[in-house]
């Protein structure tokens, strides 16, 4: 049976995308068919997978508005099993244009039920808030992944987020679980990464998966090369962490 | 005659809550009369001033429904002269309320009209999003100040924003400008750093300003001490540039 994981976090730059499409390349790896759902009108996802530009004429708003299926949207990226729903630039006014829709809420998860089950992982990269858009990654997810930078600021936010994935749990989708929350932009040098990891296990305990991403140069190199840090060096840190993460994901699913 | 600065990027995590706060403490260093509002529900600005939770009552979501006026909002920080208008969680869902008046594109121009007088500068933080409160910030501003990281994914944004900018200009707001670009979080270790810089300087020539902020670890902690990185250590690399960066900003203002 098909699953589908929002990665999200309203706090902006703590690694979502880079989670998404890491963590997609280390799951079709190990031949999980996967689909990877660009929710961010910069399409960072698309471009980080290499889809090029005329690729995203038909996208993840014209999905949501209903002009197009998701079939008409899906493209293949250059890994086998990997496919992803770019996102174009007009999403950035798909929130004004959502709430007219009764069922504004539940959008992505209709449009999703044509294709679900080719699938074994849906991946949706959430945009930087908690509006319209994010909330139609949780009403459609069966599991939230929440990159947490090991900075101040990105700690500030958790709770807020936390709080609004019980309020859709409770009010629109009650299957709605954290799968996980991933320490990233870990840097040894630094006490402050210390010092929030700690807190955040102290507090979240088990919900922490053991991988903790490094913050690594060669990872914020991989997009300009259209691909994931997986593909454009193996062997680094950050490549090593995302295949550690992805096998304790697996691992959690397993156990459901 | 008082000036409105947005500092905007719709890229997550580039540096506009710090630039932001670290900016408007050099300007009330050198005796200017500052406001700084928040527009992030995540309050990120309101924090790195020190302003505490039960300090937020009345915030900028009141303001821009028009529960309440902006000078019931304001709260006096530490620092002498820069004043604040901080953010509160309802923020996230004030998007989907705006939408219902006609005036939504003119909600904060109109509000802070009552008190844009009393202040040489008002700073705005804007979310990590172009959506209706960050057009709110580009309709009652004069100047743009664009906080651009110096990496791959933070570039593909640049010209969405610019393009917005052009547009709410056009038909919202003649006077605005882009008042420059601040590239942030320099490695110089690291080559992307430069490769993304050179880009920038060539594509944007003189919109770019000659500072540079460096990623330095003491900018990154500060926040969790309640301070702007100028209070928190004025002689580390961060503190330094941002003092170099309000003198070329205060330099080109004095030009107008
Ligand atoms: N482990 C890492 N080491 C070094 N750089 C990283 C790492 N993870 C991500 N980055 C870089 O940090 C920046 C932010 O990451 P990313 O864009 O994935 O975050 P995001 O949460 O998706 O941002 P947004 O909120 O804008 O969607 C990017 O330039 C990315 O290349
Ligand atoms: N020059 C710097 N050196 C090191 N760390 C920095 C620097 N500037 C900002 N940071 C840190 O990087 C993170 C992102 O910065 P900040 O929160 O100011 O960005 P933002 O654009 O306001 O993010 P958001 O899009 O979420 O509003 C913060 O944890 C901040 O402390
Ligand atoms: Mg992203
Ligand atoms: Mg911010």
């Amino acid at each position: 049976k098909s699953r589908c994981i929002a990665v999200a976090n309203q706090k902006g730059g703590v690694g979502k995308t880079t989670t998404a499409i890491n963590l997609a390349t280390a799951m079709a790896a190990v031949r999980k068919k996967i689909l990877i759902l660009d929710l961010d009108p910069q399409g960072n996802a698309s471009t980080g997978l290499g889809v090029r530009h005329d690729q995203r004429a038909i996208n993840s708003y014209h999905v949501l508005i209903g002009e197009n299926s998701i079939s008409e949207a899906i493209v293949e990226t250059s890994i086998p099993g990997l496919h992803v729903v770019p996102s174009g630039v007009d999403l950035s006014g798909a929130e004004i244009e959502l709430v007219e829709f009764e069922d504004r809420l539940f959008r992505l998860k209709t449009a999703l039920a044509e294709r679900i089950d080719d699938y074994d992982y849906v991946l949706i990269d959430c945009p930087p808030a908690l509006g319209l858009l994010t909330v139609n990654a949780l009403t459609a997810a069966n599991a939230v992944l929440v990159p947490l930078q090991c900075e101040f600021f990105a700690l500030e936010g958790i709770s807020h987020l936390v709080r609004t994935i019980e309020r859709i749990k409770k009010s629109y989708n009650p299957d709605l679980e954290i799968q996980g929350i991933v320490l990233t932009m870990f840097d040894s040098r630094n006490n402050l990464s210390d010092a929030v990891a700690s807190d955040v296990r102290q507090y979240f305990g088990d919900i922490v998966y053991e991988t903790v991403i490094p913050r690594n140069v060669r990872v914020s190199e991989a997009p300009s090369h259209g691909k994931p840090v997986l593909l454009y060096d193996t062997r680094c840190a950050g490549s090593q962490a995302y295949i550690h993460l992805a096998s304790e994901v697996l691992k959690r699913e397993s156990r459901l």
